[in-house]
C-alpha cells in the first residue's frame, strides 16, 4: 500500500484528509507564520457542517460573527489579505444583516485554498519539515 | 456559555478527519 506522506503529494484534499498529514502541515505553517489559512479553511468547513435548525440558531450567528471576527476583519491578517474585498464585503453584509447561510463562506474558502495550492502546499511538498518525515 | 475561541475550536476539530 502507498505509504500516507506519499498520498500527501497527490493532492491538497488528500492531505487534509489525513490527521497526521493536518498535523505535519500545519507545524509547516505556523514556522512561516500563516496556520490561520489552514485553521480558518477548517473553520469554513466546521460551519458548512452545523445544521441550520432552531436549536443551533444562535450557535451558528455567534460563529459566524466569531469566524468574521478573527479572519476576516482585521485587513492586515493573512487570511484577510488573501480574500478577495467583493467576498470579505458579502460575508461583513451577511453578519450584519444576520443572514446566516451554511454556505457564506464557501466562496472565501476557495479563495483560501487556491491560495494554498498554487502557494503553501507545493512549498510544503518540498520543505525540510516534510523531507526529513518521508 | 462557550467563548468565542471555544466555538471556534469546537468548529475546526468538527471539520477535521476522525478515522486515520
Amino acid at each position: 500500500p502507498t505509504p500516507p506522506y506519499l498520498k500527501w503529494a497527490e493532492s491538497l484534499h488528500s492531505l487534509l484528509d489525513d490527521q497526521d498529514g493536518i498535523n505535519l502541515f500545519r507545524a509547516f505553517l505556523k514556522q512561516e507564520e500563516c496556520a490561520d489559512l489552514l485553521d480558518f479553511w477548517f473553520a469554513c468547513s466546521g460551519f458548512r457542517k452545523l445544521e441550520p435548525c432552531d436549536a443551533n440558531e444562535e450557535k451558528r450567528l455567534k460563529l459566524a460573527k466569531a469566524i468574521f471576527k478573527k479572519y476576516i476583519l482585521d485587513n492586515n491578517g493573512i487570511v484577510s489579505r488573501q480574500i478577495k474585498p467583493a467576498t470579505k464585503c458579502f460575508i461583513r453584509d451577511c453578519v450584519m444583516k444576520q443572514q446566516i447561510d451554511p454556505v457564506m463562506f464557501d466562496q472565501a474558502q476557495t479563495e483560501i485554498q487556491s491560495m494554498m495550492e498554487e502557494n503553501t502546499y507545493p512549498v510544503f511538498l518540498k520543505s525540510d519539515i516534510y523531507l526529513e518525515y518521508t | 456559555i462557550d467563548s468565542e475561541d471555544d466555538l471556534l475550536q469546537e468548529c475546526i476539530s468538527s471539520a477535521m478527519p476522525k478515522i486515520k
